[in-house]
């Protein structure tokens, strides 16, 4: 590893859900439902904590430490 | 490190190890307490700069392989994993895609594809504009406020204009920041460090838009940085919008040194170029 811990390109994951409940379907939220708490848990074991956040109607996107 | 949630959508990019594929179970189980079903997964990466740092049980791709369909359901019958190469020694996109069988056509039937994205790898930036991602000695801003500075004086802001930005500057160098414009994200992230100077930027886009929209906003991110050598890695289901990225870069002084394409069953097409630069 270089000496600053840099380790190289990033690597991405992408994934895609969907609901058979038509009320799920239809909900505008879905994923965004997922509280801080949950994300937190996920990130853990990513080993990264969010440093900043921001969202709009769309989608909710937060810059990661690491 | 970026993390975008939309409702029935969550991508994770994280800089250095893969450990980003250990969230694949916890968010399956998340979501499906939501009453939402894993349907699509896609995980794309460039070669390993420090193979041996990267810890069990993602040291290589097969490997990496082998995790992700351990932690994915089985109604992800269509699996396809790739390494595309490049001509550029130790420049390989690794590519691996899942997708349910219902997958195709219930994504279709809701809303047909027409959004690209595309995924920049810069190494090898130029030194001068990389010293502009480091933090002033003796700098008492937060990374919030050190990473808007950066945002202005680098002109990411300029990038695409009508974005939100949220940005962060690292201590004592490198930076984050996501773009939200509509519901399209986009993302750059910054290691300065000269001798494994690193950008890398990513961005959505829709065949519907003006060919010139992504030319433009390419041309801008690789400026900000001006790198050596660069890799595009564009996915989409229409193959015209890799001639774009090649038609963005000639300008800059890149000449494209490779390109290959393959396949993914639900994924699209996706375009791998490599370019380095004609002269410094």
């Amino acid at each position: 590893m270089a000496v600053s811990g840099f380790e190289g390109f990033e690597k991405r994951l992408e994934l895609h859900f969907f609901g058979d409940d038509p009320v799920v379907n239809n909900m505008e939220m879905g994923l965004r439902l997922l509280d801080f708490e949950s994300l937190e848990k996920v990130l853990h074991a990513v080993q990264c904590t969010v440093v900043s956040a921001v969202g709009n109607h769309f989608f909710d996107a937060y810059v990661l430490s690491e | 490190s970026s993390l975008f949630v939309y409702p029935t959508k969550i991508i994770i990019k994280t800089c250095g190890t893969t450990q980003l594929l250990k969230s694949i179970r916890p968010l399956i189980h998340f979501a499906n307490n939501l009453g939402l079903t894993l349907c699509g997964c896609r995980y794309t990466r460039g070669s390993f700069i420090f193979p041996k740092a990267q810890p069990f049980p993602h040291t290589h791709f097969k490997e990496e392989v082998i995790y992700i369909e351990e932690q994915i359901p089985n109604n992800l019958c269509y699996r396809k994993a790739s390494v595309m190469p490049s001509k550029l020694p130790s420049y390989s996109w690794h590519v691996f895609t899942a997708s349910d069988q219902t997958y195709m056509p219930r994504f279709a039937l809701k809303s047909p594809d027409v959004n690209f994205t595309v995924e920049v790898c810069m190494t090898e930036l130029d030194r001068n504009l990389a010293r502009k991602f480091f933090k002033k000695a003796g700098d008492s801003k937060t990374g919030d406020s050190a990473g808007k500075d950066m945002t202005a004086l680098t002109g990411v802001d300029n990038i695409n204009p009508g974005a939100i930005i949220c940005d962060f500057a690292f201590d004592p160098c490198g930076y984050s920041m996501n773009g939200i414009d509509g519901d399209r994200y986009s993302t750059i992230h910054v290691t300065p460090e000269d001798g494994y100077s690193y950008a890398s930027f990513e961005c959505v886009g829709s065949i519907y838009d003006d060919a010139d929209d992504i030319v433009g906003v390419l041309k801008r991110a690789v400026q900000v940085f001006r790198p050596a050598t660069l890799t595009v890695s564009t996915t989409s289901t229409s193959h015209e919008v890799w001639t774009r990225v090649a038609h963005a870069m000639e300008p800059l002084g890149l000449k494209c040194r490779s390109c290959v394409m393959d396949e993914f069953p639900a994924a699209g097409s996706i375009v791998f170029q490599s370019f380095t630069a004609a002269r410094r």
